[in-house]
């Protein structure tokens, strides 16, 4: 594995998102996930609708029934997943464009661009992650969002987090050395893309520590998944 | 019965107040809070509905900047402080902001697990 990685600098990350006051975490997650497997299937970034999952999806897990996809209300990577497998793909954001609440589905099956092969769960392993972040590209992830609230930039690594997880983010790269001027020294840490806006956290990201002693900080580690891409052509 | 509320939320924070201890050489002056505050409505573009909800507002804000500097204490390799979300309790900000449902437990029917990858070399 690489020492530091970063897909940012590979082209397979879009701009950062807004998803205003709505609990859609999920489906950018989800897109943003997708966005960096379809660049890797296609060599194109396409810049995929959270509002066509906001607005259609209704998967359940069929394991738990209160956990279903609904809107700004809430929803899980894995099941907009199946979702995405079941419905055909997703449609541009310029095609469906995202408006912060939910409204009726206005999905348009023929202008899909991009589509899932396959999806799975990456275990709680952090070189499993490093690696299938390396093979696969941006990995959908769940975290504890406790410290999220107030903060503004720098390793986040709390003494102590909750491993509660109620925040979909994107994984999208790892970094050896984050100096912290504080402890005097440097921090292994990830690099999570957000979607409340650039300014927030350091434009739009969050790092957070990870190696032995900060393992599964604020549960980064528990809940992460990975999709595969085919390309789709318009006809 | 707002600013009630706004306190209940804090005692709420198990994790927090177990390890900080008081914060009266940090409390500030109203004038001070108000400057504060008004700095935030600017840089963020904020607008209250009138006069009741802005003293609100700005008892949440209050609270978040104590919270914030407690999440400074058990985070002190990040930078806390000022955010956008400044204004809103915690439960506000979760009910708003946050939206992974069933605490992220992964296990759809038809998912797999990823197989093991290499990672030496």
């Amino acid at each position: 594995l690489p020492a530091d990685f970063d897909w940012r600098e590979h082209g397979a990350v879009g701009p950062v998102k807004d998803q205003g006051s709505c609990g859609s975490c999920w489906s950018f997650s989800t897109s943003g996930a997708l966005e960096g497997a379809h660049f890797l299937a296609t060599g194109k970034l396409e810049v995929l609708s959270e509002q066509q999952m906001v607005d259609c999806d209704h998967e359940c897990d069929p394991s738990e029934s209160r956990a279903c996809d609904s809107g700004c209300n809430g929803g899980l990577m894995t099941t907009a997943f199946s979702y995405l497998m079941k419905s055909g793909g997703l449609q541009t954001e310029k095609d469906y464009p995202y408006v912060g609440r939910e409204n009726t589905c206005k999905f348009d099956k023929s202008k899909i661009v991009a589509q899932v092969k396959n999806f799975s769960v990456v275990s709680v392993n952090e070189d499993q992650i490093a690696a299938n972040l390396v093979k696969h590209g941006p990995l959908a992830i769940g975290i504890n969002a406790a410290f999220m609230q107030t903060y503004i930039g720098g390793v986040s690594c709390p003494f102590i987090c909750g491993k509660h997880l109620d925040h979909g983010v994107l994984l999208v790269g790892y970094g050896s050395a984050g100096y912290t001027p504080i402890r005097f020294k440097d921090m292994p840490y990830w690099i999570i893309k957000n979607s409340w806006g650039e300014n927030w956290g350091e434009h739009g990201y969050y790092k957070i520590c990870r190696g032995p002693r900060a393992h599964n900080k604020c549960g980064v580690d528990s809940m992460v998944s990975t999709v595969t891409a085919i390309h789709t052509k318009k006809e | 019965s707002s600013s009630a509320s706004a306190e209940r939320e804090e005692e709420e924070d198990p994790l927090i107040e177990q390890v900080v201890g008081g914060d009266d050489d940090e409390l500030m002056s109203e004038l001070e809070a108000e400057a504060h505050f008004a700095s935030f409505e600017r840089r963020f573009g904020k607008a209250y509905g009138d006069a009741g909800e802005r003293a609100y507002r700005m008892s949440v804000f209050s609270a978040n900047l104590r919270r914030a500097r407690r999440h400074q204490r058990l985070d002190p390799t990040a930078e806390h402080g000022v955010t956008k979300f400044s204004d809103l309790t915690p439960a506000e900000f979760r009910d708003r902001f946050l939206g992974l449902r069933g605490g992220g437990r992964p296990n759809l029917a038809g998912s797999r697990d990823a197989p093991i990858l290499p990672t030496d070399g």
